[in-house]
C-alpha cells in the first residue's frame, strides 16, 4: 500500500467493538467507577447513558483529585459525587465512516478515540496500541 | 528519509529527559504516591531510587487493588504500604544507545518505556506521543 492508499483505509476494521470496551454509566457515583477502573485495570473509559450515548471520559485521577483534603484524603465522599460532576466531557471522537489519518491525527493528543454514528451512539474505541500496530505493518512493508 | 533511515534514527533526540519525568522513591508509602500521580496527573510513572536507578513502574490501580476489602476499600492502609511492595518490576527499558525501530516495536504494548544508560541509570522516557508524531510526520512526507 502507498502511505496515501494506508492513511485512506476506513478505520471500521480496527475498531474495538462497544461490547469489548469497559465504561461506566451517567448516575454512577464516584466509588463504583472506582472499582471498575481498578478491576478492569484500564487508566481511563468511557461514560454512557441507558441508550449508549457517549457523555464523557473519567479516569482514576478526576476521582481522587476531588477529593484531596487539607490534611487528608476524604474518601467517605466518593459515593457522594456521581460520575457526570467530574468527568471530561470534552471527548476526542471519530465518525464511524472517517479515516484512518483522521485517527492518526487524533491519537498525538489522546490515547484513545470515542467512535460514534451519525446518531451519537457510541460504537467503540480507536487505540493508541492499534494504530502503532498497523503503522509499524506499514513501515516494515 | 527512507524508511530505513527512519527506523535507525537513535533515540537521543526524542528522549523526554529525567528531570522532566514525574516519578516516586523507594521507600515512599502508596499514600504518597497517590498524591503524587494525582497532582501530576499521569496514570503511571517510574519507581527510582536515591542514585536514580530504575527499580519499577506504579500506575493509580496497583493503589487501589491492594485494599478493595470485602466490603469497603480500605484507605486507611495506604500509608502502611511501601512502593515497592505494589510496583510492577518488570519495566519495559530501551538503551540510551537503542535506535527508533527497537522504541517502535515496545510501545506497540506499553504507553512509555525507560531509558537506561550502560550503568543502569535512568536517563528518561520515550513516550508514544513522540513515537506517533515522528511515524505521522513519516507518513505524510
Ligand atoms: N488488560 C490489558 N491487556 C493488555 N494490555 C493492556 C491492558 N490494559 C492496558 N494495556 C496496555 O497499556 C496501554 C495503556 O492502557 P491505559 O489503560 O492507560 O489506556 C487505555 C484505556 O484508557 C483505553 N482502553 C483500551 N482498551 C479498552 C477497553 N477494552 N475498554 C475501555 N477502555 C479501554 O484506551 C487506552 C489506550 O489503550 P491501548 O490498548 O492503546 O494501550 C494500552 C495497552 O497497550
Ligand atoms: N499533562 C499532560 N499534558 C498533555 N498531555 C497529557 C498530559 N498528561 C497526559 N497527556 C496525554 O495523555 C496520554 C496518556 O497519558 P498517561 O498519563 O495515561 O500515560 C503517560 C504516563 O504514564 C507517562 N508519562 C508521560 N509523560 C510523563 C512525565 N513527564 N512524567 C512521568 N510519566 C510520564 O507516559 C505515558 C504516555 O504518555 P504520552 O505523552 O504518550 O500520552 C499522554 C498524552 O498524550
Amino acid at each position: 500500500l502507498s502511505s496515501r492508499e494506508f492513511l485512506e483505509m476506513p478505520i471500521t476494521d480496527f475498531i474495538i467493538s462497544s461490547e469489548k470496551v469497559a465504561h461506566v454509566q451517567m448516575g454512577n457515583n464516584a466509588e463504583h467507577a472506582l472499582l471498575v477502573l481498578t478491576k478492569t485495570g484500564y487508566s481511563s473509559i468511557p461514560v454512557l447513558d441507558a441508550k449508549y450515548r457517549l457523555h464523557g471520559m473519567l479516569s482514576m485521577r478526576m476521582i481522587t483529585e476531588p477529593i484531596l483534603g487539607m490534611d487528608h484524603i476524604e474518601y467517605e465522599r466518593l459515593t457522594d459525587i456521581k460520575v457526570d460532576e467530574i468527568m471530561d466531557k470534552k471527548v476526542a471522537t471519530l465518525n464511524i465512516g472517517d479515516n484512518f489519518q483522521r485517527a492518526l491525527d487524533l491519537v498525538i493528543n489522546h490515547a484513545f478515540l470515542c467512535v460514534i454514528d451519525d446518531e451519537g451512539t457510541f460504537m467503540g474505541i480507536m487505540t493508541r496500541r492499534v494504530i502503532l500496530k498497523q503503522l509499524k505493518k506499514h513501515i516494515y512493508q
